[in-house]
């Protein structure tokens, strides 16, 4: 989905 | 990335690698509550679905891979390979308990209603709280081996790390992810307790820790 957040940790 | 970050994943790694090694040096997973670590390969397994749809970075990638590969092979070692050393009399806590409401809660409160983000939300609600069936195993039989301390130490340790992490990375880059950090505050108020108990008994040169 769009804006869909992009989790960067682990 | 910070150093707060960076020392937390590899203090998160240490805990991983320390209760592998210990299953696996010793031939036996006693003491181990081979529970919490089935929820620890679910909570891996959900987060990190995303390796397939998103590359962040090598660094990002491996580390997945390694959390999952691990998780994945303590499993096999309680429940497998040395099945007849796991103390499943003394693993009782009822985890049902935590899954469903954990399930629902990620169901009601997420960033983004999508199958995905719902899984991610599931995987941090459930990290939060899947050390409980260990720390319920070692009140119920009043002890736990030095080995399973430093486990927990280093795992609390991550935790605690990763809080400094999201104030360093709310006043340098703006970021705030308020379902990462209120289950990562409850996380490590988990821990608070076995944390006094591993500094004061730590000292004493005893290399029990009785929680009761």
């Amino acid at each position: 989905a769009e804006g869909e957040a992009v989790h960067d940790e682990l | 990335m910070n150093i707060f970050r960076l020392t937390g994943d590899l203090s998160h790694l240490a805990a991983i690698i320390i209760l592998l090694l210990k299953i696996w040096k010793t031939r036996s997973c006693a003491g181990i509550s081979g529970k919490s670590q089935v929820l620890f390969a679910l909570v891996f397994t959900t987060r990190y679905l995303d390796l397939l749809t998103s590359f962040i970075s090598l660094y990002n990638t491996t580390m997945k891979i390694i959390y999952i590969g691990c998780a994945y092979a303590t499993v096999y070692l309680i429940y497998m390979k040395f099945k007849a050393t796991y103390d499943g009399n003394h693993d009782t806590f009822r985890v049902e308990f935590l899954v469903v409401p954990v399930g629902g809660l990620a169901f009601l409160v997420n960033h983004d209603f999508s199958p995905l983000e719902i899984l991610w939300t599931f995987s941090i609600y459930l990290e939060s709280v899947a050390i409980l069936p260990q720390l319920f195993m070692i009140s119920k039989t009043g002890e736990a081996e030095t080995i399973t301390t430093h486990y927990l130490f280093f795992l609390g340790l991550y935790r605690a790390l990763y809080l400094i992490n999201w104030i360093w990375r709310f006043y340098f880059e703006g970021f705030f992810d308020m379902i990462a950090i209120v289950a990562g505050v409850v996380q490590t108020i988990l821990y608070c307790d076995f944390f006094y108990l591993y500094v004061t008994k730590g000292e004493s040169g005893s290399n029990k820790i009785n929680p009761a």
